[in-house]
């Protein structure tokens, strides 16, 4: 029988697979996962799991430093600093260098993300769960007058293209700094990785 | 990402370590 949810294991390395193979240059790729609340009958989706590779457009912003302003550039540090001390206890696991350098918007947004759920068919990726139709969003005038709370931040954190594809037990969610056209490969290709019979045995 | 509970620490963890591994080939 198929299981009922996606591993974690796995899901990082369908999450890698999608991205790093792509033809187009995707920034993020997304799991969010759905789950159902036992009382309240409601659906929510949430972070299931995320890969993060990056883009030329982070390089770049990082090389001219202008990543945001000085101020929202300390902010982001300092959340990176706690984070890190949270993931690592508070010892060890040093950041050596990494944290002095711009978190650059691209990263800021992938991170805010861990923090976002979507209930009840809410936002693009919970009415995509709901339809069960994807949804290919280029361009970040597009993206603003989506109507859509996480659309809106996308753009406003320089992604271009943001793409959703309903799977089992959930929605993935690609982000680029690019403006991509449609693409039925990549719409196949998430389909392909995320079936259950990929990876789990 | 104050809020960000246990579970979603191995992602965080992940995305911190790639960073840093960015960083250095930048």
């Amino acid at each position: 029988p198929a299981p009922a949810y996606f591993s974690q294991e796995t899901l990082q390395h369908r999450l890698q697979i999608l991205i790093e193979g792509a033809k187009e240059s995707w920034a993020y790729a997304i799991f969010w996962q759905s789950s159902v609340d036992v009382c309240s009958g409601a659906t929510l989706l949430g972070w299931g799991d995320g890969y993060y590779k990056g883009s030329e457009d982070d390089k770049r912003k990082r090389k001219a430093n202008t990543a945001a302003s000085a101020a929202e550039q300390e902010h982001r540090k300092r959340v990176l600093r706690e984070l890190n001390s949270l993931i690592s206890g508070g010892a060890g696991f040093s950041m050596d260098d990494a944290v002095e350098e711009e978190v650059t918007d691209s990263e800021w947004f992938f991170l805010v993300s861990m923090t976002q759920s979507f209930l009840n068919g809410t936002g693009i990726p919970g009415q995509v769960f709901f339809s069960g139709a994807p949804s290919w969003i280029a361009g970040g005038d597009r993206l603003a007058v989506a109507h859509c709370d996480r659309a809106l931040q996308a753009q406003t954190f320089g992604i271009q293209t943001m793409v959703c594809v309903p799977v089992a037990n959930g929605v993935v969610e690609l982000g680029s700094t690019d403006t991509i056209f449609h693409s039925a490969e990549i719409m196949s290709k998430v389909k392909v990785v995320f079936s259950f019979n990929s990876f789990e045995n | 990402p104050r809020a960000v509970p246990q579970a979603r620490k191995a992602s965080l963890a992940r995305f911190l370590e790639k960073r840093k591994e960015r960083v250095s080939n930048t």
